[in-house]
């Protein structure tokens, strides 16, 4: 693990009084090495450590923490800082339903988490529904609408056959109408790349005006999460990010690459495949598991 | 440690490692590629950056050859049956969509066994592909034993004279070891139900997965076996870097790649074309 690396750095340096460059530096190797390890981006990773290093360097070393240790918790309170705290904080302010766009890659876990949404919203008093958007996967809508079923939420939806710019308009009446605070619009899977597919985004966007747009990743996305983050961000307005698949080992240095390039924040953490899965985003837990 | 020996500099092979790092190759592996080009540097130096931009993709190259064959081996006699596994949401069921397609062209009628029996219409979507190619789908009610269907599926398929069978799963994460236990049942249900299946165990991997896609290979192999892995969602603006680990550690060929949503979006691993894109 990176403590007992730091440690075995460390272990002689039991004497000296400050934190020197040269200390400091041979550490932040290490730290360097656990974040690319973690899937943090190269360039988040250098730019973080550079922090690290001006607030390292020439720190007395404290009596009660070993060198190693005072690295470490330079490095977690930068790490926490960084990943920075507006839990889960969701806006619903505007006309009702307020509409909560899910976009991301394919396989993602938008359709998965707009269901987990759903529940927590209406347990914070809300009366959510569904709207189902991706017209193109195979039993796609299907998906949603079993889930629907199980959680007792409405989905709305109109086969595959309409344009998802015409379900999510309709969607929105019909769920005003039956006096729905907030409809969460699933969207089918697409890549950044394809042009075609983000302009149908930014189509949907510019028709219901969403009070949230959330960017559903995996969290055992690599470093193309920077590139990922940003298209999507610099088409969209990204408000949140919803990093699933935290129940598996995969660090989640994603995490921080997107938070650190874009400033978007992390709202939720699905954490497992059942539909109470979701939790609310810690930046101290995930810091620690970033940080192996 | 090397002296800057012809016209490569430091700032030459911090770009380099770099580049490598950002196409997922990972840290360990990519400062394996530098030292070594490094010091082939040091004993005669490079012309150019072309020059050793060639000889790592020899070496990249070379990794993947040690992996192994990168055919999909089905017998010719009898049913060959085909699993496919993998974490969630990395396109397995669209895998074998594509899969019986390519096996249709190449003159076999794959019968489709729908072992997802948990997630939220993973039947219906296995359904939709089964209705797209013309393949007969094997499915019990949702909720229902997967190594129950997977039997039940199997004999189907043999008293109807199959010659090929490709199992769907339901994704898991490698670390639940109760679903793991699961998928270790179905595997050796198959090979009682079929004597040699399955004979090709094809796990499916997202390219945009980072270094997590080491130790999901690692524990699937660990468990069941893998035969081959699937690389997925090439299209993406990933390069599925991490392969090289799972090549170099466990001799994991890459037999098929994903490069779309469609049914034809299916290619055979072509490892010197995946070489030359990762540095486009
Ligand atoms: N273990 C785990 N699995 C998850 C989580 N969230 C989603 N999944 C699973 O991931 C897979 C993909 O989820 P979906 O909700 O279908 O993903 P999607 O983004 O809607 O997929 P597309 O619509 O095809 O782009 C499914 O097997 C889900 O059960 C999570 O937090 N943990
Ligand atoms: N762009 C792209 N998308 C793909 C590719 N393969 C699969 N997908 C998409 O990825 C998403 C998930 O595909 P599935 O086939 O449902 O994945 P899965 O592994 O069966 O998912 P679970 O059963 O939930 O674990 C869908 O939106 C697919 O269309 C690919 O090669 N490229
Ligand atoms: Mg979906
Ligand atoms: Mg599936």
């Amino acid at each position: 693990s990176l403590t007992d690396r730091l440690q075995g750095i460390f272990g002689e340096l039991r004497n000296h009084g400050r934190l020197s460059e040269a200390d400091v530096d041979v550490a932040l190797k290490e730290v360097r090495l656990a974040l690319l390890e973690a899937d943090v981006h190269f360039r988040v990773a250098r730019d973080f450590v550079k922090r690290v290093r001006d607030r390292a360097v020439g720190v007395e070393v404290s009596q009660s923490l070993t060198p190693a240790q005072q690295v470490l918790r330079i490095v977690n309170e930068e790490l926490v800082e960084t990943l920075g705290g507006t839990a889960g904080r969701l806006d619903w302010t505007g006309p009702v339903p307020a509409p909560i766009l899910m976009v991301g890659l394919n396989g993602q876990g938008k359709t998965t988490s707009s269901a987990k949404l759903a529940v927590r919203l209406r347990k914070m008093g809300q009366r959510p529904f569904m709207i189902a958007c991706d017209t193109f996967r195979p039993a796609a809508i299907q998906q949603l609408v079993t889930l629907g079923k199980q959680v007792g939420c409405d989905v709305y939806e109109e086969g595959t056959e309409a344009s998802p710019v015409e379900i999510a308009r309709r969607g929105l009446e019909w769920g005003r109408d039956r006096g729905h605070t907030i409809a969460i619009v699933d969207t089918a899977g697409r890549q950044q790349v394809d042009e075609r597919l983000m302009d149908e985004l930014v189509e949907l966007r510019q028709a219901i005006n969403p009070t949230e747009i959330l960017l559903v990743a995996s969290a055992m996305t690599g470093q193309e999460a920077v590139n990922v983050a940003q298209a999507f961000h610099a088409r969209l307005g990204l408000t949140g990010l919803v990093l699933t698949q935290i129940d598996g080992d995969a660090r989640g240095g994603a995490a921080l690459s997107i938070r650190a390039v874009t400033g978007i924040p992390v709202k939720f953490l699905g954490v497992g495949e059942k539909i109470e899965a979701l939790a609310e985003f810690h930046p101290d837990r995930v810091a620690s598991r970033i940080l192996g | 440690l090397f002296r800057t020996a012809g016209t490569l500099d430091a700032a030459f092979w911090d770009e380099l490692e770099e580049r490598l790092i950002a196409a997922d190759v990972g840290a360990h592996v990519t400062a394996d590629l530098i030292t070594e080009l490094r010091a082939r540097d040091a004993r005669r130096a490079f012309a150019s950056g072309e020059d050793a931009e060639t000889a790592l993709r020899e070496l990249l190259e070379a990794i993947l050859a040690r992996a192994g064959d990168t055919g999909l081996y089905l017998p010719e006699e009898g049913v060959g049956v085909v699993l496919v596994i993998g974490v969630n949401g990395t396109g397995k069921t669209t895998t074998v969509a594509k899969l019986t397609r390519y096996l249709q062209l190449g003159g076999r009628a794959p019968f489709l066994i729908a072992g997802d029996t948990f997630r939220a219409a993973a039947i219906d979507q296995l359904k939709v592909w089964g209705d797209r190619t013309g393949a007969t789908v094997f499915a019990q009610s949702p909720g229902s034993d997967t190594a129950a269907v997977v039997f039940d599926g199997i004999g189907a398929a043999i008293s109807r004279g199959a010659d090929t069978i490709i199992i769907d799963t339901a994704g898991r994460l490698h670390t639940k070891t109760n679903l793991m236990a699961e998928l270790e049942k179905v595997r050796r249900v198959i090979g009682r139900r079929q004597a040699g299946a399955p004979h090709e165990t094809l796990l499916v991997l997202d390219a945009v997965t980072g270094q997590n896609g080491l130790i999901q290979a690692k524990t699937f192999m660990g468990s069941v076996g893998v035969t081959g892995l699937v690389l997925t969602k090439l299209d993406s603006s990933a390069k599925g870097g991490v392969v090289f680990a799972i090549a170099e550690e466990l001799r994991l060929p890459i037999k098929l790649v994903g490069t779309g949503e469609r049914i034809d979006d299916l290619q055979p691993f072509d490892p010197s074309e995946f070489v030359r894109a990762l540095f486009s």
